[in-house]
């Protein structure tokens, strides 16, 4: 499945 | 941005720079195993490739150009600068045996089968194991002097305080990412040990060494 969210954490 | 990744970053950077001043001020690597080294060098590099790409914020791209620096000035001083104080005889762990199952999990176990996603996996299953070498040398040498085991410290801290920011981010943000949270119970469960050893002998000023 596919996530949208931007990778924000380090 | 919650308080949990903040210090947990910051401890991370802790541990980075308490590893690095430790090689460049004592001039010697004796006891660092400069396997771990490399492989979290491989671990910043494969997860780091979007640093130009995917701008998050300026404290996001700075803390990634310090962690693949940083990292890669260590492995510089270990197996250049300073390559005569290197333990190569100490640091033996086949870092393949990690290196090769990591690579195939991350192409079996991913959130979306497209390069850059494949190498963050590879990259976060990695690092859940990056620690072994190191722990390995130290249970071949029997101790470890007392800067390393305040690098080991910090370096296993911020991968828990990292658990506490996804409990923060599931709760008030909806955010989970199986793949992280599990690898970073790997991760935080290897330092164990290590945590029970830090915290009765090294808090308490005795150096730190494994039963014989």
């Amino acid at each position: 499945d596919k996530d949208t969210k931007a990778k924000d954490e380090l | 941005m919650n308080i949990f990744r903040l210090v947990g970053d910051l401890s991370h950077l802790l541990a980075i720079f308490v590893l690095l001043l430790k090689i460049w001020k004592s001039r010697s690597c004796a006891g660092v195993s400069g396997k771990s080294q490399i492989l979290f060098a491989l671990v910043f590099i494969t997860r780091y490739l979007d640093l130009f790409t995917n701008f998050i914020s300026v404290y996001n791209s700075l803390m990634k150009v310090i962690f693949i620096a940083s990292t890669v000035a260590t492995v510089y001083l270990m197996y250049i600068k300073f390559k005569a104080t290197y333990d190569s005889n100490h640091d033996t762990f086949r870092i393949e045996f990690l290196v090769v199952p990591v690579g195939g999990l991350a192409f079996l176990v991913n959130h979306d089968f497209t390069p850059l996603e494949i190498l963050w996996t590879f990259s976060i299953y990695l690092e859940s194991v990056a620690i072994l070498p190191q722990l390995f040398m130290i249970s071949k040498t029997g101790e470890a002097e007392t800067i390393t085991s305040h690098y080991l410290f910090a370096l296993g801290s911020y991968r828990a305080l990292y658990l506490l920011n996804w409990i923060y981010r599931y709760y008030f943000e909806g955010y989970f990412d199986l793949i992280a949270v599990v690898a970073g119970c790997v991760q935080t469960i290897l330092y164990c040990d290590f945590f029970y050893l830090y915290i009765t002998k090294v808090m308490w000023g005795k150096k730190l060494s494994l039963p014989a």
